[in-house]
């Protein structure tokens, strides 16, 4: 058994972590924060042509997400960047020059998901250091899988940490979890360590 | 695969029809 | 020790207060209750001309946070007013006429910090309560520090209630925690008792 005051510190820690961006570590994708995206390659937001705004009765344009969602802490349900197919790239430019050491996945959990699965989620996905925006081929860092029975956040370590230091990475997914039309990302995060 | 074909090349986010940020001085002030 | 349902109050307590803008307290100095910033006084925005913001490639202006964030409960990396060097001054409209009971300052947590150190924290404060917003000296209604070694999220309370309430309060910030160019004030809040 434990007392009142070791249950309140076991509490208080574990809500001091929630409110530390609920990893406690730093984001150096995070777009306040310094980070930005550079570009989506050649994959292409999914234009559902469903979110119309008007004003004063006028319809003026249809809504949808830019890929800057994936790098913003509103994780709401729709709040992701929605790119067509299961094949989709992300170049994003970071805060800093870092080593990084993980990754994280975040998507909504299936008990807030409208349609009852999150089908629309990531799966195989691979994470390589750019030495600049127009590399063609990066250095790989690890090969993930996003598991949609696990928790909404992941996060994945870098099995192996890189010698030299990245300010740029590409997110490069390849399947999710059963969507025919589209595949939606959540938030990015990349963790490390910054070079002195 | 990274190699080869059409998907090497930067698409330019010059063409969305969405306000893009980009950081060209440093790190904001945090 | 304690049982299995006292814990669960315990946490649910805890989750509680945690959902109540972590204090469980009015903050009359909030944006969207009422708040608003009248004046800056001679303080400079910082301005970096870091963000740039484009559409279709073509530059539009360089984006940087204005006074208004402080008011505001987005707490993010970046998601500051920074002024420069370390004296900053914040005339701030509450959304009623109180007298003050005690202030809330918060910063990032050091863990979330690029950087390493959040050197751009607030140090020495004051406040002062103002009739009018073109008052030049207000009643002082206490002095007060912001701990780096500290919580993110700091409450001072008034030390000598006011005899008269106020609509308008003056945060003057007299030093920073360290950084030579700028200071960034995150989120401050006015708790107090409102006028019957």
């Amino acid at each position: 058994g434990i007392t009142e005051a070791q249950a309140r510190i076991i509490v208080n820690n574990a809500l001091k972590l929630y409110s530390q961006d609920k990893t406690g570590m730093v984001d150096f994708a995070l777009e306040s924060g310094g980070g930005s995206i550079l570009s989506t390659r050649c994959s292409e937001t999914h234009e559902t042509k469903t979110a119309l705004i008007s004003l004063f009765g006028i319809p003026l344009w249809y809504f949808s997400q830019s890929p800057r969602v994936v790098i913003q802490p509103d994780i709401y349900p729709g709040n992701c960047w929605a790119f067509k197919g299961s094949q989709g790239y992300l170049v994003v430019r970071l805060s800093m020059e870092i080593h990084p050491t993980s990754f994280t996945l975040e998507h909504i959990p299936k008990t807030l998901s409208p349609t009852g699965n999150i089908a629309s989620a990531p799966k195989n996905f691979s994470v390589y250091g750019l030495e600049n925006e127009y590399q063609e081929e990066g250095q790989l860092l690890g090969q993930f899988m996003f598991d949609q029975e696990g928790e909404s956040l992941q996060t994945f370590p870098v099995p192996k940490r890189p010698e030299r230091a990245f300010q740029i990475v590409e997110l490069q997914i390849f399947s999710n979890w059963g969507h025919p039309e589209y595949t939606c990302l959540y938030r990015f995060r990349v963790h490390g360590v910054p070079v002195k | 695969s990274q190699s080869g074909g059409p998907c090497c090349s930067p698409a330019p986010l010059a063409r969305t029809p969405y306000l893009v940020l980009n950081y060209v001085n440093g790190l904001p002030p945090i």
